[in-house]
């Protein structure tokens, strides 16, 4: 465990409090993409079938259960709390997520490090982490007012991705052999796209102009 | 070879 490694996890615990808060407290899901929330869901328990067969730390299995547990939560809220759901914006929110799942199945049966069920399913869920959020960009971009709990959510999601690439760079130089290409080509995409988002969002934030 | 592993991570 590295300093970017706990900044990083600590920064996306961060990000699904402020999603929490929004949701618990304001009753109000506005801005959020259900699409997204449930294929985080997705890649989290695909991602943590191990928690049953491998033990790390007592720390990676909290913040597995925190993560499994705060993912379904939140689709739970936004499908069926009446209160939270009336604020969802279901008729913007129409990304096709589906036709993410099925092309990073097919790509984890493809490419991984072995083919076993546990390890097809966890490269399944790194292809997916990688895309998962493209639905909340799109609608980002159709909604002309996010608030800022919704703004605060997608920035401390991108820090957490932009610390996990510097754990892997110190892990690289500090931790023998420690090559994990899958890992770090998904993270790249991952982060890619959020730098992209981030490179439009600064250039409306100083223009004044809406995201094209 | 041994070497650490992306599992540990979350």
């Amino acid at each position: 465990m590295n300093i970017f490694r706990l900044a990083g996890d600590m920064t996306h615990l961060a990000s699904v409090l402020v999603l929490l808060l929004k949701i618990h407290t304001i009753k109000s899901c506005a801005g959020v993409s259900l699409r997204t929330q449930e294929l985080y869901a997705i890649v989290f328990a695909t991602r943590y079938l191990d928690i049953f067969t491998s033990f790390v730390s007592v720390y990676n299995t909290f913040m597995k259960l925190v993560f499994l547990g705060s993912s379904f939560s939140i689709v739970w809220y936004m499908r069926y709390h009446k209160a939270v759901h009336r604020t969802y914006d279901r008729e913007q929110d129409t990304f096709r997520h589906w036709f993410l799942v099925l092309p990073c199945l097919v790509l984890a049966l493809l490419i991984h490090e072995k083919f076993t069920f546990l390890e097809v399913l966890w490269t399944f869920s790194l292809y997916l982490e990688a895309v998962a959020i493209l639905p909340q960009l799109v609608l980002l971009q159709r909604t002309r007012n996010i608030d800022n709990l919704t703004g605060q959510y997608i920035f401390l999601l991108g820090g957490y991705r932009g610390l996990y690439i510097l754990n892997w760079i110190y892990r690289y130089f500090t931790e023998p052999h420690f090559v994990h290409w899958i890992t770090w080509i998904a993270g790249l995409v991952q982060t890619l796209l959020y730098a992209d988002f981030f490179y439009y969002y600064f250039l409306r934030f100083i223009g004044g102009r809406g995201v094209e | 070879p041994r070497g650490g592993s992306a599992k540990d991570e979350l």
